[in-house]
């Protein structure tokens, strides 16, 4: 686990006082592997082991802190800093405000989809969710079952198709006053420029005030091409990182920080309609190193 | 480009860092990727570097091959119990693909004129058996569901008792997707496996793993626990037309010794394949 190696390495380092050359080689590698266990991209590992590297260089004569000292909190600092200090509230300005959840296959976008309305609901807002999932069997049922055992509105139709269905919610909503509109898609492959389009056809079409990708915490290397395809193709306002109750340690929550820059706003813990949280970076930074 | 290590008569350092990298991003780990390096070079040194690349390729498919029993009537999976139908037992945690491939697997095998019965055991999460029901009267094979909120172990076993009241070659048993740190749901799949025992012993005869291709360093964990629970009997890699990656097969197999016994390729019923090493090995180093 990062927790374990982060720590074993620490507990290498603490009260070591000055160390050699060689023993900062040997700390920034095993930062480095560490990180990549992690599933934190390796582009982004490089990145980070430099400018911590750069650090520890220009400061090693500091007769304040010892090198090990710098190594650490240069880590966790740059860290924190990439993941982005504090927590992004997701603001809903328009009204109808749209919100459309977007992702690979299996990511969490339905389960999602529904806990964010009832976020909304929570917060006082009058949500609506719209099943505009016309691919997977039976993904309409899923949503409505979800959507009315938890008393939550939903507009479905599975003669419709994705289009349609969006009017037919953006209609419902400045006729009963709903505010978000948030919208289940289909899971799709970032790599198939074809069905990404739908997407885009959705946003020339309806005034979207978010575009959000909701990716699963387990994802590797991968994560980082899926975050940038998504993003240049349709333009995300933002991420969800689904299933943060399992044992992974996301490190895909820091390399789509650090590379799209693009604020992550709740993450998934589990699957009741209650388990989303507010992203607060330095509980993942903790996750992350321990 | 790693092309250009291929005949090349001194192989440059580069080389060595270039292949570290494309295995590290593939996720292939940390540990495979160092040991995988270290064993070629120490390979490559006794031959001729024109056949570097050879040696590559030939130390992933090793890697990789685990060799497994299997029967000719199954292929890739093995039926070692007479007078009993193939019991398939499904597992992996939330949203890998499980029914999916079951609905995959049952498709293979009703093109090799095999009768196939479902079990819809995932009792737990919305529309699951809808989901499944779906596929069984697409593909016009039974299927034993009970209400949501039903005992998962029960569904399990009324599916076999059909299979054997109906001679059907084939059962397969959905469970709910569920996380491998969560003890109590683990205990729930050893109580499944428990149940379907009573029927025989020896069953069920293949319990597989469903891993996403997408994931990375974790499908290792989730292997060794799931594997702990229930003595996993092989692996399925499903979304492999996401990413082509998968690089944590290789601990998967070297590393823990499970076969990798099947890929799927996208979402339509035929995108299944048996497992092919050289076939993996040459997509993952395009
Ligand atoms: N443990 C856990 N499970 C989750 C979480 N979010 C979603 N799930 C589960 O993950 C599985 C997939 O979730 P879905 O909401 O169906 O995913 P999806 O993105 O809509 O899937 P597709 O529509 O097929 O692309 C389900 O079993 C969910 O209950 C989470 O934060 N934690
Ligand atoms: N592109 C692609 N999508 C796949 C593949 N296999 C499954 N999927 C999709 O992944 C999503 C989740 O599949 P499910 O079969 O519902 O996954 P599951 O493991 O049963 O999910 P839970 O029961 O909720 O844990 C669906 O949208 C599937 O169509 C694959 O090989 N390629
Ligand atoms: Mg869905
Ligand atoms: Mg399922």
């Amino acid at each position: 686990k990062l927790v374990d190696s982060f720590s074993k390495i620490v507990k290498g380092l603490s009260g070591k006082g000055k160390i050699s050359k060689e023993e900062i080689e040997q700390t920034i590698r095993e930062i480095r592997i560490a990180l990549l266990e992690a599933d934190v991209h390796l582009n982004v590992v490089r990145d980070l082991t430099l400018k911590i590297k750069e650090d520890v260089e220009k400061l090693e004569s500091s007769e304040f802190f010892t090198p090990s000292q710098l190594i650490i909190r240069s880590t966790r600092d740059k860290i924190l800093e990439i993941l982005g200090g504090e927590a992004t509230k997701l603001e809903i300005n328009k009204n109808p405000s749209i919100i459309l959840m977007v992702g690979l296959q299996g990511s969490g976008k339905t389960t999602t989809t529904a806990k964010l309305a009832y976020y909304f609901k929570e917060q006082g807002y009058n949500p609506v969710v719209v099943a505009a999932d016309f691919n997977r069997p039976a993904a309409i049922d899923q949503l409505v079952h979800i959507s009315t055992t938890n008393s939550i509105p939903v507009v479905f139709d599975k003669n419709s198709n994705s289009m349609n269905i969006v009017k037919k919610a953006v209609e419902e909503a400045k006729e009963k006053g709903y505010n978000p509109i948030i919208v289940d898609t289909a899971g799709r492959i970032h790599v198939d420029q074809e069905v990404l389009d739908e997407i885009k056809k959705l946003k020339e079409k309806f005034d979207v005030e978010h575009t959000i990708l909701v990716i699963d915490a387990m994802i590797g290397q991968e994560g980082v091409s899926v975050a940038q395809k998504f993003d240049e193709s349709i333009n995300l306002s933002g991420f969800i990182v689904t299933k943060m109750d399992g044992d992974t340690r996301g490190g895909v929550a820091l390399s789509i920080r650090y590379i799209t820059g693009k604020p992550l706003y709740f993450i998934g813990v589990g699957e009741k309609i209650t388990d989303l949280e507010v992203f607060h970076p330095d509980r993942v930074v903790s996750r992350i190193l321990g | 480009d790693l092309i250009k290590g291929k005949n090349i008569e001194n192989i440059s350092p580069d080389f060595w860092e270039r292949l570290e990298e494309k295995l590290l991003v593939s996720d292939v780990g940390v540990n495979i990727t160092r040991h995988i390096i270290s064993t070629l070079q120490n390979a490559v040194k006794k031959k001729d570097p024109k056949l570097i690349w050879n040696e590559v390729e030939r130390e992933l498919v090793s890697l990789l091959s685990i060799p497994y029993s299997y029967d000719e009537k199954f292929f890739p999976l093995k039926n070692d119990v007479k007078d009993f139908p193939l019991v398939v037992m499904v597992v992996g945690v939330n949203g890998t693909g499980k029914t999916s491939f079951i609905a995959k697997l049952a498709n293979y095998y009703k093109e090799k004129n095999l009768s196939v019965i479902l079990g819809a055991g995932d009792t737990y999460r919305a529309a699951a058996i809808e989901q499944l029901t779906y596929w069984a009267e697409k593909l016009s094979i039974p299927i034993v569901k009970q209400n949501m909120g039903s005992d998962s172990a029960a569904v399990a076993f009324d599916t076999i008792n059909s299979a054997i009241s109906k001679k059907i070659d084939v059962a397969i048993i959905d469970t709910a997707g569920r996380m491998h740190n969560k003890n109590n749901l683990i205990q729930e799949l050893q109580k499944v496996e428990k149940v379907i025992k009573k029927h025989h012993i020896e069953l069920p005869q293949e319990k597989i793993l469903i891993l996403d291709a997408t994931y990375g360093q974790n499908s290792i964990q989730q292997t060794k626990i799931f594997t702990e629970a229930i003595n996993i009997t092989g692996v399925a890699v499903t979304k492999m037309d996401t990413t082509f990656k998968a690089g944590f097969v290789f601990s998967i197999t070297s590393s823990l010794g499970i076969p990798i016994k099947f890929m799927t390729f996208g979402e339509n019923i035929d995108d299944i394949q048996p497992f092919e090493p050289k076939e993996f090995v040459k997509n993952l180093l395009e």
